[in-house]
């Protein structure tokens, strides 16, 4: 993270703020949620209280314009820069704007007020842009989850070197980036997507082209804005050429870019029993046509052909993949191996053989 | 699924690369006078500049990956400090 020095942040603690005028995009009142939600990210986790005031001057003014505002800084038209805002001080210091040629939202569209908003008040109290990728101050927008929304460790940290932490017993943590050099990457399910490999990890995917060196980080919205977070497990059917991702008892279908319509249905659909909540993990082994569902212990055989459960399933994961523990994180088929994600490691598996081929760290693939 | 631009930078795209620069790495703005310095080459420095901050490859070279990244929408404040 990077800030202004202690001494250019707000000597005081209890700063208010006004809003000039509103977007039409959105109702007025959603505009006021936004905002105060955006300010609520930061006094959450430091001494620092917000208060909306109406008919003076206040220490963070907030305006929706477009083109030249008389500000020096003219706004571009859609896309670009969505909005700036001044570090602290008097007169302009603090201030707001948001570029009224975009389109703002409270959802997952683009560019989602309270996301934009969140981040222009990290400026509006010294906090400069971060190299961190998943950082609310990173200075490119990112699509993520606004429900979801956690403030991430670096912005928790820089906030803090400013003003300290806030009198909450319980103080709040937010999520970190990962690396790719990280031993310790535990993933939520690994699929292919047309020849790539997709690593779900939180709110983030690893995206791994079979002829790139190092995988790319992007957010999971950035591909699929209404897919949420922390999925439990996802294969690809190849010849559907859909991908199909688990969250608890509910599941979404995704074509490229797309999430196909009439989707998350139910998990029992497929046959599971009411008794499984969530799936841990899934993989789908192309030359047999069949998907391998684990939960728990145990694992169920679904033919993709006959869009049925094989009869007499579930049957326990050590009878007949030996040598592989239980509670698996993720699967994958790759290039004719199976591989079991456990932890922070993988197992190699010959399917042919029952024969567990090699074990390594979980972040082999990424091209640390 | 997109696959990545294999298109060669044109005109357009390092006029755009400049005006990002400038805006975003004071590219051109430094104040006062600034002494002779061998190859001295703002625009490959402000580049790699702008490459290492964001994570990328830092060449100097405007590629398809960094026109990418400068074509994203984002906050108007910049990067690094004036």
């Amino acid at each position: 993270y990077s800030t202004v020095p202690k001494s250019s942040a707000w000597q005081k603690t209890d700063l208010t703020y006004r809003i000039i005028n509103f977007t039409p995009d959105l109702p007025q009142a959603d505009v006021e949620a936004a905002i105060q939600r955006a300010f609520k990210v930061w006094s959450d986790v430091t001494p620092l209280t917000f208060t909306r005031i109406y008919n003076e001057v206040s220490d963070i003014e907030i305006s929706f314009s477009a083109g030249d505002h008389k500000d020096n800084s003219p706004f571009d038209g859609p896309g670009g820069i969505l909005a700036h805002a001044f570090q602290p001080g008097n007169g302009i210091g603090g201030d707001a704007h948001f570029d009224e040629d975009e389109s703002w939202t409270k959802t997952s569209q683009l560019y989602n007020l309270f996301l934009v908003a969140a981040h222009e008040f990290g400026h509006s109290l010294g906090l400069s842009h971060s190299t961190d990728p998943g950082a609310l101050m990173y200075p490119s927008y990112s699509s993520t989850d606004p429900n979801a929304f956690q403030l991430p460790q670096d912005d928790i940290n820089a906030i803090q070197y400013l003003y300290g932490k806030s009198s909450n017993p319980v103080q709040p943590t937010g999520p970190t980036t990962p690396t790719i050099c990280d031993p310790n990457v535990v993933f939520d399910a690994v699929t292919t997507l047309r020849g790539e490999l997709i690593f779900f990890l939180n709110r983030f995917i690893w995206r791994k082209h079979p002829q790139a060196s190092e995988a790319e980080l992007m957010f999971v919205q950035t591909f699929w804005p209404s897919l949420p977070n922390d999925i439990d497990a996802a294969y690809e059917n190849p010849i559907t050429e859909q991908i199909l991702v688990f969250k608890g008892a509910k599941y979404t279908a995704l074509n490229g870019f797309d999430v196909l319509p009439g989707y998350p249905r139910n998990i029992y659909s497929l046959g599971f029993p009411k008794t499984v909540k969530r799936i841990d993990a899934a993989v789908h082994i192309e030359h047999l046509a069949k998907t391998y569902f684990f939960v728990a212990n145990k694992y169920w055989s679904y033919d993709e052909d006959k869009q049925q459960m094989d009869k007499g399933f579930p049957k326990l994961i050590r009878d007949d993949f030996p040598g592989i523990p239980e509670k698996i994180n993720a699967a994958l088929y790759y290039r004719g191996r199976l591989y079991f994600f456990i932890g922070r490691v993988q197992f190699e598996y010959n399917l042919n053989t029952k024969k567990i081929v090699q074990v390594l760290r979980s972040n082999s693939w990424l091209g640390c | 699924f997109p696959t990545d631009k294999q298109d060669a930078p044109t005109g357009t795209s390092e006029e755009m690369a400049e005006n990002y620069l400038k805006k975003f790495y004071s590219l051109g703005t430094e104040g006062g006078p600034v002494g002779r310095k061998k190859n001295n080459r703002p625009f490959t420095e402000k580049l790699q500049q702008m490459q290492k901050f964001f994570g990328l490859k830092v060449t100097g070279i405007l590629d398809s990956k960094t026109i990418e990244v400068m074509q994203k929408p984002r906050c108007g404040v910049y990067d690094v400090g004036q």
